[in-house]
């Protein structure tokens, strides 16, 4: 998961849509 | 006996899950090629990886919309992501390319035709793309069908890591049956719709793979700057 980070990041905004 | 449900067509003519699915929709996405680079193979490259990474940004976003996606427990949902990013990433570009006769629309600024792509050393996943493009082309794709193709894509990435199979086997049905719904609605006339849609994924997958081992070399070649979600998920596919 460390490897993910990012997806893991985005995944877990709970904001909607993520901003750029 | 297993209880086998037959497709209800929906009332009113609209299923949820399809309409939940249009309205997740990402916006459009410019690719804005930099007009102080000259133009070169690496300055396509570069242009289609940044493109790539801000679209896969909208495509996490587009993915927690999608119903019950978001029900799943994270590590699924990160497991279906890594499997199925460049599946998404490649359906879109084909329903774009849709009205163009053999050109890529990679975003409405960034058209490539068959010189631009053998230039940019595409040639064989330019190929292949328009494969998809063309049996798409040929069953007239609506965007109703490609919202739950894609979103079926994503449940349907045959991840080797899912915790909770039970899980993704839910959510595959439910938009299996949005699709069937759909076409039981809009296309009476062809009870082999849903099918036929649903036997274009194998190309899908086949063309998204090349797309993977094609930019994996790029990413080796290191000549190409990458930005680091799309290296995140290209690593992911190693």
């Amino acid at each position: 998961k460390e490897k993910h980070k990012i997806l893991h990041r985005l995944l877990q905004n709970s904001s909607s849509p993520v901003d750029l | 006996q297993p209880h086998r449900k037959q497709p209800s067509c929906s009332t009113l003519g609209e299923n949820k899950v399809v309409t939940l699915l249009l309205g997740a929709e990402p916006e459009k996405v410019c690719a804005m090629p930099d007009p102080a680079l000259p133009d070169s193979d690496i300055k396509a490259l570069t242009t289609l990886c940044d493109l790539a990474d801000r679209e896969l940004v909208l495509n996490i976003s587009w993915a927690k919309n999608i119903p019950g996606f978001s029900s799943l427990c994270l590590s699924d949902q990160m497991s279906l992501l890594q499997s199925a990013w460049m599946e998404i990433l490649v359906l879109r570009v084909a329903f774009r390319s849709l009205p163009c006769e053999d050109k890529l629309v990679f975003a409405d600024d960034y058209i490539m035709d068959a010189e631009q792509a053998k230039s940019a050393g595409l040639l064989e996943l330019h190929k292949a793309i328009l494969q998809l493009v063309s049996r798409y082309r040929s069953m007239r794709l609506e965007k109703e069908e490609f919202v739950t193709l894609k979103a079926i894509a994503l449940a349907n990435s045959d991840s080797m890591h899912i915790e909770d199979v039970e899980a993704v086997q839910g959510l595959q049905d439910s938009l299996h049956e949005a699709l069937l719904d759909y076409e039981c609605v809009h296309h009476r006339e062809d009870p082999r719709r849903a099918g036929k849609l649903i036997m274009t994924l194998p190309l899908l997958r086949q063309t998204s793979a090349k797309a993977v081992r094609h930019f994996c070399s790029i990413k080796q070649d290191g000549r190409v700057p990458m930005h680091k979600l799309f290296l995140e998920l290209l690593e992911a596919n190693v």
